[in-house]
């Protein structure tokens, strides 16, 4: 068969004014590493859950990207991440949600579909799961970045919450441009 | 959220996603990544990854619903453009029902894209075809 490879970065209503030209260049070059990675791989005989893993957990480690560290926060300032993965040709499947201590959500989803009778595990339980397997874990500092907690800074005064307080470990506050906090906005409506 | 589908040289097709969910979420919220035939599908002719307002795409059970839809019409009418189409009519039924995103899928191990925002990363590459990456429309 040939091989063949497909992967999205996320959608939002991104106006082709929204991004500066070196915001653009930095997601670009992201989606085409992923993209030389994938085809290597593949053109090698890797097998597409190998493919899949590897790309993702590359993803989940870029924090320009709302998955892994990078992702955004919720109302009371954490990052919980969910994730999932399928075997077209068994049908197999594994997901997480809720998770806050795995550094990369999709190695825990693909454990859940190999070493469990379950297709999904979330939070706590999840969490132990990932432990019990030996997966790399990770504290909160770890996932955090400035310009998403600014963004949930605003979302949260625009619900009416508290701000909630920063994680510990968590870098101090540095200015985040204007411009890329709009975009994030609109970003945060499609995950 | 990020989301990978590929096609081996076995011919299995595997789809993964992986997010952050939404910005400021409250009481546990999940959205549709990790809910299997919401967010991600894989079956033996079709996978597909989605990112969009998750309550929609586990609503209308999107990423299944359009690999059925696109099977539907492959025997109907042939293959070509089936998937295609079949994105694109729900991505539709979406946004007239409020929800917004979209999707990347592999079809018999043919790529595409649909949503319903003007812009979302993109990117596919396959034996016998150029890398093509995308952002906007």
């Amino acid at each position: 068969n040939d091989w063949s490879i497909i992967i999205h970065g996320g959608a939002g209503v991104i106006e082709r004014g929204d991004m500066d030209a070196q915001t653009e260049a930095a997601y670009r070059a992201a989606l085409q590493s992923a993209l030389e990675q994938g085809g290597a791989m593949l053109r090698d005989g890797a097998d597409g859950i190998d493919v899949v893993e590897a790309l993702i957990q590359a993803f989940e480690d870029d924090p320009m990207f709302n998955a892994g560290r990078g992702g955004v926060f919720t109302a009371d300032g954490r990052v919980e991440m969910d994730a999932s993965v399928m075997i077209g040709s068994t049908r197999a499947a594994g997901a997480v949600a809720g998770v806050t201590s795995v550094r990369h959500p999709i190695s825990l989803a693909r454990a859940v579909m190999e070493h469990s009778p379950h297709v999904m595990l979330a939070g706590d339980g999840a969490e132990g799961f990932a432990a019990e397997r030996g997966l790399e874990l990770a504290d909160q500092a770890f996932f955090f970045t400035e310009r998403r907690w600014q963004a949930m800074e605003s979302q949260v005064q625009r619900m009416g919450l508290p701000v909630p307080p920063r994680p510990e470990g968590a870098p101090d506050p540095e200015p985040v441009n204007e411009g890329a906090l709009d975009m994030m906005e609109r970003e945060h409506r499609f995950g | 959220t990020v989301g990978v589908v590929v096609r081996d040289q076995s011919g299995v097709t595997v789809a993964g996603t992986s997010t952050g969910g939404t910005t400021a979420k409250r009481w546990g919220r999940v959205g549709d990544t990790p809910v299997i035939g919401a967010g991600t599908w894989a079956d033996e002719r079709c996978g597909l990854s989605a990112t969009g307002t998750g309550e929609y795409f586990i609503r209308f059970n999107v990423a299944a619903s359009i690999c059925r839809e696109a099977e539907y019409r492959a025997l109907q009418t042939g293959p070509e453009g089936a998937a295609q189409a079949a994105a694109d009519a729900m991505m539709d039924t979406l946004l007239a029902d409020g929800g917004d995103g979209g999707i990347v899928m592999l079809y018999l191990g043919e790529p595409v894209w649909a949503m319903n925002t003007p812009g979302m990363y993109r990117a596919s590459w396959g034996e016998g075809r150029e890398p093509y990456i995308a952002i906007y429309d």
